[in-house]
């Protein structure tokens, strides 16, 4: 009951009154803060660009704003000798499991989200957004189908002059693996690895967003013909997965990288556990 | 085999860019996870038999009960009817990776206290910890486990296995109510 914080040799951990999790650095003047938000999806009868509906081919939120969940949860924290857990509840459809591992480098956020209330009839596409004292210059990378990352800058694009009418949409890219930011003057990288493909972005400096789970209400009109509102046991779908947040001095660059690599490996090709019950032998030697 | 070819044909179909994207209709979405399902334990068999294959060093049949591998669906619901259900089981992990890995491993349960040992039977160090309650009252999970056991697997061989021996520590209490 005392605890109200975990911590390793490289981060200290905690939960603020909020319900927003802050991760601080021990070693280097860096701190995280990760918190969940939505955007309300745009509704319209798609007769053109404008009235343009959020659907399973287009995200589109209603307006330029983020919402913020109202903490209503709790969190506890578990403690023993190879993992350290925070069990944080947001509210009745978003919750979370923060980790770190004895001889791991990594913050696991393992996400829950769903079912996505639509009583108020409106769609809603939830974010995990991951705010840093870093100052990344309105850069950031994505990766290219867990090849290379590629460089995006926000509000530009390489080949025209870009004049963005809805900044939160026209800087979104796919994220398969990864995506990051660097702060070239502390000369550190932060990363946030994903478990399946998202949407991310980063609209602020130091900041790294991936939408998690999405349930809208409207179709988009490219062609499924349907609102992308999936549903399970009479309600909507629930998902779960995994980020992985790690940091590194860009001095050391080649091995970030090896290290991203390996754990980006890790996340995708997790070992299979097969499982045989013993109902006939006694113990492991015979079983051998 | 005519098991494989199922896995084969619906992995075929699974590359249609809707498939992979998420932009197929509902009810086709429904139908791919009946057909991925279907195809997945349709090969659980061929799965088992080629874990046994490179676990044994004799040509050993796969008939004994307890040299079955089964695979847990709904791991992701932390539900696994085999570790639930038993007070011994052996937990074989398979390295996909083509370079070793060690790994966390996390097992739902709902016993007290358990006992894991390696493949030399040496005991290894493990944690019980909650599943989080809104896991546990997921829509439609049905399990019994409420934590999971966590232990580091160490070195696992690239596309090569290891298993590990699992048993429930049953308190003095629970021993007299056996007897």
């Amino acid at each position: 009951d005392s605890d109200k914080s975990i911590s390793s040799d490289l981060y200290d951990i905690s939960v603020d009154e909020a319900g927003q999790v802050v991760v601080q650095w021990k070693k280097e003047n860096i701190k995280v803060v990760q918190s969940f938000h939505y955007y309300i999806g745009a509704v319209g009868d798609n007769s053109n660009a404008e009235k343009r509906a959020s659907g399973a081919y287009i995200f589109r939120p209603n307006e330029s704003a983020i919402h913020n969940f109202i903490y209503s949860g709790y969190h506890e924290i578990f403690k023993g000798p190879l993992v350290q857990e925070i069990h944080l509840t947001v509210n009745d459809h978003v919750s979370l499991v923060v980790r770190i591992l004895d001889n791991e480098e990594q913050v696991e956020f393992e996400w829950l989200a769903g079912p996505i209330p639509i009583d108020d009839k409106k769609g809603k596409e939830i974010v995990i957004r991951y705010s840093s004292n870093l100052q990344s210059a309105g850069t950031f990378y994505t990766d290219s189908n867990g090849r290379e990352m590629l460089k995006r800058k926000r509000n530009y694009r390489p080949t025209w002059n870009l004049n963005l009418q809805e900044p939160i949409a026209g800087n979104y890219y796919p994220v398969t693996a990864k995506i990051s930011l660097e702060d070239r003057d502390k000369g550190y990288k932060l990363s946030v690895l994903n478990d399946r493909a998202q949407g991310g972005s980063s609209l602020t400096d130091g900041e790294l967003e991936l939408m998690i789970h999405r349930r809208l209400l409207v179709d988009d009109a490219f062609g499924v013909e349907e609102a992308l509102n999936e549903q399970a046991f009479g309600t909507g779908l629930v998902a779960r997965g995994i980020h992985y947040l790690v940091g590194g001095n860009l001095n050391n660059l080649d091995t970030i990288a090896l290290a991203e690599k390996s754990m980006a490996l890790k996340l995708s090709l997790r070992p299979w556990a097969l499982f045989t019950p013993l109902n006939n032998t006694d113990n492991f030697i015979n079983w051998k | 085999s005519d098991d494989l070819q199922h896995l084969r044909e619906v992995m075929g179909v699974m590359q249609h860019h809707d498939a992979v994207t998420g932009t197929e209709k509902q009810h086709v979405a429904e139908d791919y996870a009946r057909l991925l399902h279907e195809s997945i334990v349709k090969s659980s068999d061929i799965i088992s038999d080629a874990i046994l294959k490179i676990a044994s060093k004799n040509n050993t049949s796969n008939t004994y009960e307890d040299t079955k591998f089964y695979s847990c669906l709904l791991l992701n619901t932390s539900t696994c009817t085999v570790s639930e259900d038993s007070k011994k089981f052996v937990v074989t992990l398979y390295n996909p990776q083509s370079n070793p890995v060690s790994s966390y491993i996390r097992i739902p349960v709902n016993g007290k206290s358990y006992i894991v040992n390696d493949h030399t039977g040496a005991e290894i160090l493990t944690q019980l910890v909650p599943i989080p309650l809104a896991v546990v009252q997921l829509p439609g999970r049905k399990s019994i486990a409420t934590r999971e056991l966590v232990f580091r697997a160490l070195n696992i061989s690239a596309f090569g296995y290891q298993s590990y021996f699992v048993s429930e520590k049953l308190s003095d209490d629970d021993e007299v109510n056996i007897a």
